[in-house]
């Protein structure tokens, strides 16, 4: 079986927030160490992967391996009853077919349980190969959201170019063209603001606005982001968490 | 405008 307790119901329901709009229904593999799950969006442009390690949690138990088939929005309706500050805990017996979400305000006395039903869902997986990538970025998180939010006004695309001088995002649309720079720095006052390049060689790729958007929506989960691409090639955008990460690998779009 | 690519281009599915 599975039990699982965090501090705060506002972890998950953040992180269910990040990933809801790319993803309807997915298998969550629990395990004794924590919670993972890797699903393509229906139009095969991203994969988001999230790791949810054991020791993120207040209390975690699972003996032996459960997949928890959820539809995603359905989960988030569920978790809009919780208050982010209640206790939140997830169980869910051995085959069993629905997932006890319950919500604790210990202050008022309140606690609230809902079941969630199971579903089989016959998923199709990627096998993503270790990669080191030609470019890693590692930037303020809310300033990759503002940047990427500011150019889709101009264009459904934004091209990103790394090189030894820094990041730039650019787009071009019928009223104009604007771009970014950003420059590597150190911010020793507010660490997050700094923005880290690890480069083998430059690298420019075009990615749509819409699903990068989507992506940003994990700003919330993290103060930084780490961006890293290789030339014609899926980025890879990883958001931190305390015990794990939400990753998402992004198609790019296809130059000539 | 560039066609958009697929990650099942990049990765195979299993």
């Amino acid at each position: 079986m599975l039990e699982a307790k965090l501090d705060a119901a506002s972890q998950l329901k953040k992180i269910v927030e990040a990933i809801r709009d790319m993803l309807g229904e997915c298998n969550i593999e629990c395990n004794e160490t924590g919670l993972a799950l890797q699903s393509l969006d229906k139009s095969h442009i991203v994969l988001v992967s999230l790791l949810l390690g054991s020791d993120g949690f207040s209390e975690y138990r699972c003996d032996r391996g459960v997949t928890l088939g959820l539809n995603i929005n359905s989960l988030a309706t569920v978790l809009r009853c919780a208050n982010n500050d209640d206790i939140l805990t997830l169980r869910s017996e051995d085959r069993a077919n629905e997932l006890i979400l319950t919500f604790e305000d210990s202050k008022a006395d309140r606690i609230s349980e809902f079941n969630l039903r199971l579903m089989d869902i016959d998923q199709e997986y990627l096998a993503i190969p270790e990669t080191e990538y030609a470019a890693t970025v590692v930037m303020s998180a809310a300033v990759l959201q503002r940047t990427l939010r500011d150019l889709s006004a101009l264009s459904e695309a934004v091209t990103i170019e790394i090189d030894k001088e820094g990041i730039r995002f650019s787009a071009e649309g019928d009223l104009g063209k604007g771009s970014t720079h950003f420059k590597p720095c150190v911010d020793m006052e507010n660490a997050e603001n700094s923005i880290n390049i690890t480069l083998s060689e430059p690298v420019s790729l075009s990615f749509n606005l819409q699903y990068f958007s989507n992506i940003t929506k994990a700003s919330s989960l993290s103060s930084t982001v780490t961006l890293q691409m290789t030339a014609g090639m899926p980025a890879q955008i990883e958001y931190k968490l305390p015990s794990g990460h939400v990753r998402y690998y992004f198609a790019p779009k296809i130059e000539d | 405008v560039a066609p958009q690519g697929r990650l099942t281009d990049f990765f195979k599915v299993s």
